[in-house]
């Protein structure tokens, strides 16, 4: 562990807790892709199902379980409570886009061809491209609450801290993780754009808009 | 177990 990996994991954490606060208190999960949700409970379900055979530290097992938890309950206020303001309209990227190729490259890429394995890659290639519905459709509205960006910002800056974590790993440990590292430079790199607009308008006060 | 270091990462 090092602070980079640590402030990252603190991130994603805070990305949760926004995205629950903003549900909560607006009690709506306007602007929110469910299609990128449903992936991230993809992704935790497929990745952190490994707390039941490798145990890591009480910090790790922990925070799977509040992943995966937090997750399904995300789902789960957007298909019950609040489904009302759950508008699948504009949310329709298609997501066998991402789940096929991801499988396939899982297939190719991983570090031993068996189940386990194979899941922990199509976790990592699903994780880097899960965001993608969810910009899509903020693509399409223009516009998006300040909470939902801040959401955006948290969630974008664990997966950028991550990887100086990878580069303090190198010198340090002397390891390399290829598909990680690779695919957490394309996730990384589907923030930039996002990145721009938000330190640019949101941080200076003013309204999230794309220029149309 | 696999060579990958990242097994231990979130």
């Amino acid at each position: 562990m090092n602070l980079f990996r640590l402030l990252g994991d603190l991130s994603h954490l805070a990305s949760i807790l926004v995205l629950l606060h903003k549900i909560q208190t607006s009690r709506s999960c306007r602007g929110i892709s469910f299609k990128t949700q449903a992936l991230y409970v993809a992704v935790f379900v497929a990745r952190y199902l490994d707390l039941f055979w490798r145990y890591i530290s009480l910090y790790n097992s922990a925070m799977k379980v509040f992943f995966i938890g937090s997750s399904c309950y995300i789902l789960y206020l957007m298909k019950y409570r609040y489904r009302p303001t759950n508008d699948p309209s504009i949310d329709t990227f298609r997501i066998e886009y991402l789940l096929v190729p991801c499988a396939i490259l899982s297939l190719i890429f991983n570090y031993n061809f068996m189940p386990t394995e194979i899941l922990w890659s199509f976790s990592i290639f699903l994780e880097s491209v899960a965001i993608l519905p969810q910009l899509f459709m903020l693509q399409r509205t223009g516009e998006a609450e300040a909470i939902t960006t801040h959401y955006l910002a948290a969630l974008g800056i664990y997966r950028a801290l991550y990887i100086p974590n990878w580069i303090y790993r190198y010198f340090t440990e002397g390891v390399i993780d290829p598909i990680a590292v690779t695919a957490g430079i394309v996730q990384t790199g589907l923030y930039l754009d996002f990145f721009y607009v938000y330190f640019t308008k949101v941080l200076q006060g003013q309204k999230f808009e794309l220029p149309a | 177990a696999p060579p990958s270091s990242s097994h231990d990462e979130l």
